[in-house]
C-alpha cells in the first residue's frame, strides 16, 4: 500500500529529526 | 542545510495552539483570541526555564486585561523581549532574518500569522533549552501532522540562528 510506506517514511523523517535535535549540543558557551 | 519547506503561516499557527496548551498553564489557551493578551505566552515561559522568566520577570505581564489592546501590546512587546533577549543570553543564538512577529497586529487584530511567528520564537526557546528532552519527547507524542508543521518550524529557526 504506497499509503502506508508513505507514512512509515513521514514517521522515520520525524523521529529522526527529532532524535537529532536530542543529541544536539544547546545552550550559551560557559 | 537544504531548505525548510515554506511555512503555512495559518497552519503554523493552529499547530502551535495545539503545542502550547501541552503545556497545561493556568490561563485558557484553546483559541487564538485567548492568547493575545500574553499571559498563556509568558507562564509557558516560566516553564521553559523559571530562572529567566522569573516571578520578577513575569510580575511585569497584567494578567487582567480585559479588551484593552493597548495593554496588550504592552504586554507582548516586554514578551517578545524577553523571548530574544533569552535566545541571545541564556542560549547564546542570535536569530538573523527572521521576519519578528508583529505585535500591535496580534493584540489589536488578533492576527493568527503574527500570533504563529510568536510561537515559534518560544517553540525555539523549549526546544533549545536545558529541559529541552522534555518538549521534545512531548511533541513526538502529538499527532503527525502537528509534528510535521513544528519540524518545519523549528527548520525555519535553525535556518536563521548564528551561534
Amino acid at each position: 500500500d504506497p499509503n502506508m510506506k508513505a507514512g512509515a517514511a513521514n514517521e522515520g523523517v520525524l523521529a529522526n529529526f527529532f532524535n537529532s535535535l536530542l543529541s544536539k549540543k544547546t545552550g550559551a558557551p560557559g | 542545510m537544504s531548505t525548510p519547506e515554506s511555512l503555512d503561516r495559518m497552519e503554523l499557527c493552529e499547530s502551535l495552539l495545539t503545542w502550547i496548551q501541552t503545556f497545561g498553564v493556568e490561563a485558557p489557551c484553546k483559541t487564538v483570541e485567548d492568547l493575545t493578551s500574553g499571559v498563556v505566552m509568558a507562564q509557558a515561559l516560566q516553564k521553559i526555564d523559571i530562572v529567566y522568566f522569573n516571578d520578577a520577570w513575569i510580575s511585569r505581564i497584567k494578567p487582567e486585561v480585559g479588551d484593552n489592546w493597548r495593554l496588550k501590546v504592552s504586554n507582548l512587546k516586554k514578551i517578545l523581549k524577553g523571548i530574544l533577549d533569552y535566545y541571545q543570553e541564556s542560549l547564546g543564538q542570535h536569530i538573523n532574518d527572521f521576519t519578528l512577529p508583529d505585535v500591535n497586529l496580534i493584540g489589536e487584530h488578533s492576527d493568527a500569522a503574527e500570533l504563529g511567528r510568536m510561537l515559534q520564537l518560544i517553540l525555539g526557546c523549549a526546544v533549545n533549552c536545558e529541559q529541552k528532552q522534555e518538549y521534545i519527547q512531548t511533541i513526538m507524542m502529538m499527532e503527525e501532522s502537528v509534528q510535521h508543521v513544528v519540524m518545519t518550524a523549528i527548520q525555519e529557526l535553525m535556518s536563521k540562528e548564528t551561534q
